[in-house]
């Protein structure tokens, strides 16, 4: 995947 | 959020907790990496920017907070109240060896080509490397507290829950972050040969690790 994410993890 | 990134979560906070009550109660941070707390640091404060930027819950946030404000307090401790116990002939490693080829990495291959995602990729391909002065540090002295071995042991058992995580997340919901996997997986192999050592002597009751 390329697509700009939202990083939930810590 | 599942069972295994819950407890992953937990070891990675009572990795931390546990460093730094070990110096805090002993004044004293002999037998650790100061580098490798100033590399944990610096992986917190350039992941956690999103802090600014979005919200995802109050768990996240508290949590980011305290991560990032006991990375700061430990490295504290070690450089400035403690500094006349901080061991730095034996804390030898050349932290410029990761952080360069961690930097061109992490502009190398992201996922956006933005300074927030980049300083993300940073921290997390900083993060499966930022115990290697640690360790350095033990196979140069030959030994380790039991204490300093615990925290080692949460700390590579954290990441070695949220592989487990990960591969939960990707059957229930699809979910495959490729650079924090591979990352992650790479930073749990370092951790094998601890732990192979942590159960093998440490949990059989020696007061400490010396290596063979």
């Amino acid at each position: 995947t390329k697509e700009p994410m939202l990083h939930d993890e810590l | 959020m599942n069972v295994f990134r819950l407890l992953g979560d937990v070891s990675h906070l009572v990795a931390i907790i546990i460093l730094f009550l070990k110096i805090f109660r002993s004044k004293s941070c002999a037998g650790i990496s100061g580098k490798s707390q100033v590399l944990f640091a610096l992986v917190f404060t350039t992941r956690y920017l999103d802090l600014f930027t979005s919200f995802i819950s109050i768990y996240n946030t508290v949590m980011k907070v305290v991560f990032l404000v006991l990375s700061y307090a430990t490295v504290y401790l070690i450089y400035l109240r403690f500094r006349s116990s901080y061991d730095s002939e034996s804390d030898t490693f050349r932290v410029e060896f990761l952080l360069v080829p961690v930097a061109g990495l992490s502009f190398l291959e992201n996922y956006d080509f933005t300074p927030i995602e980049i300083l993300w990729t940073f921290s997390i391909y900083l993060e499966s490397v930022a115990i290697l002065p640690q360790l350095f540090m033990i196979t140069k002295t030959g030994e380790a507290e039991s204490i300093t071995t615990h925290y080692l042991f949460f700390l590579g058992l954290y990441r070695a829950l949220y592989l487990a995580n990960w591969v939960w997340r990707y059957h229930t919901e699809g979910f495959f972050d490729q650079i924090a996997v591979v990352s992650g997986v790479v930073q749990t192999i370092f951790y094998c040969d601890f732990f192979y050592l942590y159960v093998t002597k440490v949990l059989k009751g020696n007061s400490k690790l010396t290596l063979p």
